[in-house]
């Protein structure tokens, strides 16, 4: 989900 | 992974690297904002707090790692090892007009109103503002050694292959975060003076000084 492609990034 | 992405972290973590390698061979954080040292070591501590609840991708979790251990030995370079030639005349930016702002309004504007994503926003805020001291700083000195502005050139590119990045996954993934594309976008512009006076000065082989 979002969540994840967001904490995905630094 | 895109290209724009990759190349944004390698050039932050060449950024962070220069800086270190900096002190540590001339023995000397002269001319280096040791409070916008310490907004950056804030930023990745809060920002970074989901290693311990979300495991990603050990490029993911290296490289954060990696940061948040730079940016202390950078502090603690500054603070404490090399203090003596730390110039705390001359980095007399107030942190408190950064911080006290930024915190509010990470409460106010968040994706979600819990402590882990207030933190997140927060930091994604601060770290937008806290070169800041940084820039105050060589804009009271006048002047920033070739090495400092090559450090400052490496934060701006970051944040500009970010910006691309975020491009890229908005056209082929759909993907957007508005508060990190608003806080990034303000980021770069921040380096858009710079930038210019790097171009025009320091890759013409001059040093970095500003006209009084």
């Amino acid at each position: 989900d979002d969540d994840d492609f967001r904490k995905d990034e630094l | 992974m895109n290209i724009f992405r990759l190349f944004g972290d390698l050039s932050h973590l060449a950024a962070i690297i220069i800086l270190l390698l900096k002190i540590w061979k001339s023995r000397s954080c002269a001319g280096i904002s040791g409070k916008s040292q310490i907004l950056f070591a804030i930023v990745f501590t809060t920002r970074y707090l989901d290693l311990l609840t979300s495991f990603i991708s050990l490029y993911n979790t290296s490289m954060k790692m990696i940061y948040i251990g730079c940016s202390y030995a950078t502090v603690y370079l500054i603070y404490a090892k090399f203090r003596a030639t730390y110039d705390g005349n001359h980095d007399s930016f107030r942190v408190e007009f950064l911080i006290v702002p930024v915190g509010g309004l990470a409460v106010l504007i968040n994706h979600d109103f819990s402590l882990l994503e207030i933190l997140w926003t927060f930091s994604i805020y601060l770290e937008s503002v806290a070169i800041l001291p940084q820039l105050f700083m060589i804009s009271k000195t006048g002047e920033a050694e070739t090495i400092t502005t090559h450090y400052l050139f490496c934060q701006g590119l970051y944040r500009a292959l970010y910006l691309i990045n975020w491009i890229w996954r908005f056209y082929f993934e759909g993907f957007f975060d508005m508060i990190a594309i608003v806080a990034g976008v303000v980021q770069t512009i921040l380096y858009c003076d710079f930038f210019y006076l790097y171009v025009t000065k320091v890759l013409k082989g001059k040093k970095l000084s500003l006209p009084a």
